[in-house]
């Protein structure tokens, strides 16, 4: 067994605890803060077999991984400052980290 | 040296706090949150000589471990619902799980 | 990679969370409570690559290592107490608890 330690934002937490619990892995959730940014993020324990590995990685880059989105500023916001302000923005959201540690025994009691 | 992770219900913790530090084992303890059930939980970050996890998981099992017992409805839910409240119902109680890691170097500065 | 699962009291967080940042290492921070004391302390998790494990440890060293300090009372409560209260009394500060874990995988998705 592995255990994957994941570290994820806190705005992509609820959809990957969903998307892995229905799928029948086990998850437990830490509340995190990060050191350079200071903000709430989310630490998950997943407790994986061996050979899912790889299907659970997929299921946290699917639900967490690093994309960017355009962000168009609302029309009010756009009224308030003028021409300038339609143009969309390109900023990034999401990402994850995880680490694999080995897990030498797993035991329920 | 071996990390003990174990996952106990919030119920059982105190009970399981207490009993490893009577005994001399050095125990941290985290909030978490259940991944399905989404409820509160611990997490304990146990510390062990490799010969004394035998013994350190005898202590969860005995304080945290699955256990039924015999539930009988309060006298007074008895009243209300008439002769079939006051049967007994079995339930399901405690239960831990414990990840053993293994710690490559152990230091206290 | 290594993961360095290190403990230390609430007092001391801070400083090391700022000296390791300031580094560019990456560190994740979460709420713990000591098993004997019951009091507050910090647990946090540094992913550090193994040439550099070394240099982390000095600096949780020289930021959480235990220290005595020299408490001579306050002027106020000299006064109070008379002629005995204005020695100094040494008293034991810090201290951190370092578990280092190896990890088989470290990946930023
Ligand atoms: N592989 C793993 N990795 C990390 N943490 C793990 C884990 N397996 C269990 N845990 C942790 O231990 C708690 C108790 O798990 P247990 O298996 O006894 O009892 C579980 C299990 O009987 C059931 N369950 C858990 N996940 C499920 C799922 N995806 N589908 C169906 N039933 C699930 O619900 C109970 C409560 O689960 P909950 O998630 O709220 O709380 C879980 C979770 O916090
Ligand atoms: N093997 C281990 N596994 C997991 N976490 C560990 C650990 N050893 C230490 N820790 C964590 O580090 C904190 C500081 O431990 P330290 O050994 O410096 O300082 C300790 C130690 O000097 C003493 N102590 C701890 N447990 C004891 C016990 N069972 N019996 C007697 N003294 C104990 O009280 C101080 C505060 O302990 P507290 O538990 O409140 O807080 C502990 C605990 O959160
Ligand atoms: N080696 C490691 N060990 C333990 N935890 C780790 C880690 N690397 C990352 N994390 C955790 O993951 C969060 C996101 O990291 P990410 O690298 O995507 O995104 C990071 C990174 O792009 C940047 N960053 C982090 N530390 C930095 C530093 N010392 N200097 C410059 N930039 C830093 O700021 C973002 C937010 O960092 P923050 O610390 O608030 O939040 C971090 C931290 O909680």
């Amino acid at each position: 067994m592995k255990l994957l330690l994941t570290i994820v934002q806190d705005t992509d937490a609820g959809k990957l605890q969903k998307a892995l619990t229905e799928r029948g892995f086990g998850v437990t959730k830490l509340s995190s803060t990060g050191g350079f940014l200071r903000q709430g993020n989310t630490t998950f324990l997943i407790g994986v077999e061996g050979e899912e590995v790889r299907v659970v990685k997929e299921i946290i880059t699917t639900n967490c991984g690093e994309r960017t989105d355009l962000l168009v500023p609302g029309a009010a916001m756009a009224d308030l400052e003028g021409v300038y302000a339609a143009q969309a923005t390109e900023v990034t959201l999401g990402g994850a980290i995880i680490f694999t540690l080995d897990v030498e025994d797993f035991v329920r009691v």
